[in-house]
């Protein structure tokens, strides 16, 4: 290897080369040069894993999460579950520059993202639309709920914790945890 | 998920993620992506990890803080994520996920599970050009 260095998750080229030109041509801090990789496929909806219009909740919303590390001073910018704001990782720079805080979450992560600035706008596309469209016609299968009623292999909710008599009687749905690859987890959908 | 490792000349390590998460996931639901340690974890004295997958799952082992102390104990960096990935599939043999590691001085590993193989992009300074070249590792 050699520095300067830019190394990045998947085939994510476009991300990998903007953020290598702005810490060198640029002459961009590295973290500066970090907000505009990570933008790039913020934009180009990279796999439909970064960005808006990807990975739809149970409601068939976006929501995004963002992080920044500084490795020298060990100080931290985050969002999580950041709604209806595009530039997630813009967003988790304002934090931790404009902030002592490392986490903003949800809705009010929302409104502080909207106080530096930033625009209110649905994350919803046509295209996340017709996969959770998809999704609830396939009666919400795969979905990450355990021991509630009705059986959410089977249908979707609203869902109820299964009754007392069901946890005294260790009939818990408990082994199958280890076993995620019903989430289908992989290029397309993931962390 | 895009997540980062960027190193400039001075070796002044930084590291970040951007992502929209898991499909279908219940509403309120957060990824390992925005918690230090979890989806990125970096430390100027030694290199940096970041993470991507099943983050419901990775989050619990906080595999980029912990593949970071693998390097600061003398790992190399495919040592350093193979390492934390094996931890991980010992309680969830069936996870989806990889750790590109990166050490202060610009050499960078990678390992997986769950894939066949698991691609990542690098940008350095052995090329004066600054191509992109893809890495891919066979997951463990």
């Amino acid at each position: 290897g050699g520095l300067p260095l830019v190394v990045t998750t998947w085939r994510f080229l476009n991300a990998t080369l903007r953020a290598y030109q702005s810490l060198t041509v640029g002459e961009f801090d590295p973290i500066d040069a970090l907000v505009e990789g990570c933008s790039v496929c913020e934009r180009e909806q990279c796999d439909g894993t970064v960005g808006y219009g990807g990975s739809p909740d149970e409601t068939g919303e976006t929501t995004l999460d963002a992080m920044l590390m500084d490795g020298t001073t060990m100080d931290v910018g985050a969002v999580a579950a950041l709604r209806e704001v595009k530039h997630a990782a813009a967003v988790a720079k304002y934090v931790l520059r404009n902030t002592r805080h490392t986490m903003l979450a949800g809705s009010q992560a929302t409104d502080f993202a909207l106080q530096m600035g930033f625009r209110r706008e649905t994350l919803q596309t046509d295209a996340s639309r017709t996969m959770w469209e998809q999704w609830k016609a396939n009666h919400c299968q795969p979905n990450f709920w355990r021991n509630v009623i009705p059986s959410p292999s089977m249908s979707c909710g609203p869902y109820e914790p299964v009754s007392a008599n069901a946890v005294r009687n260790n009939r818990l749905e408990e082994s199958s945890e280890a076993d995620r690859t019903d989430f289908r987890f992989g290029r397309y959908n993931h962390d | 998920t895009i997540s980062m490792i960027i190193i400039d000349h001075a070796g002044h390590v930084v590291a970040g993620t951007s992502t929209n998460g898991a499909r279908h996931k219940i509403p309120g639901r957060v990824g390992d992506s925005p918690i230090p340690g979890a989806g990125a974890y970096a430390d100027s004295e030694v290199g940096a990890a970041v993470a991507t997958g099943d983050g419901d799952v990775m989050m619990r082992f906080l595999p980029a803080l912990l593949a970071v102390e693998g390097l600061r104990n003398g790992l190399d960096p495919n040592e350093a994520a193979a390492q934390q990935i094996k931890r991980i599939v010992k309680y969830y043999p069936t996870f989806t996920g990889g750790i590109v590691v990166a050490t202060k001085e610009g050499r960078h590993g990678a390992s997986c599970n769950g894939m066949a193989e698991f691609p990542y992009s690098v940008a350095d300074g052995t090329d004066s050009e600054g191509e992109v070249k893809v890495y891919t590792v066979k997951c463990v």
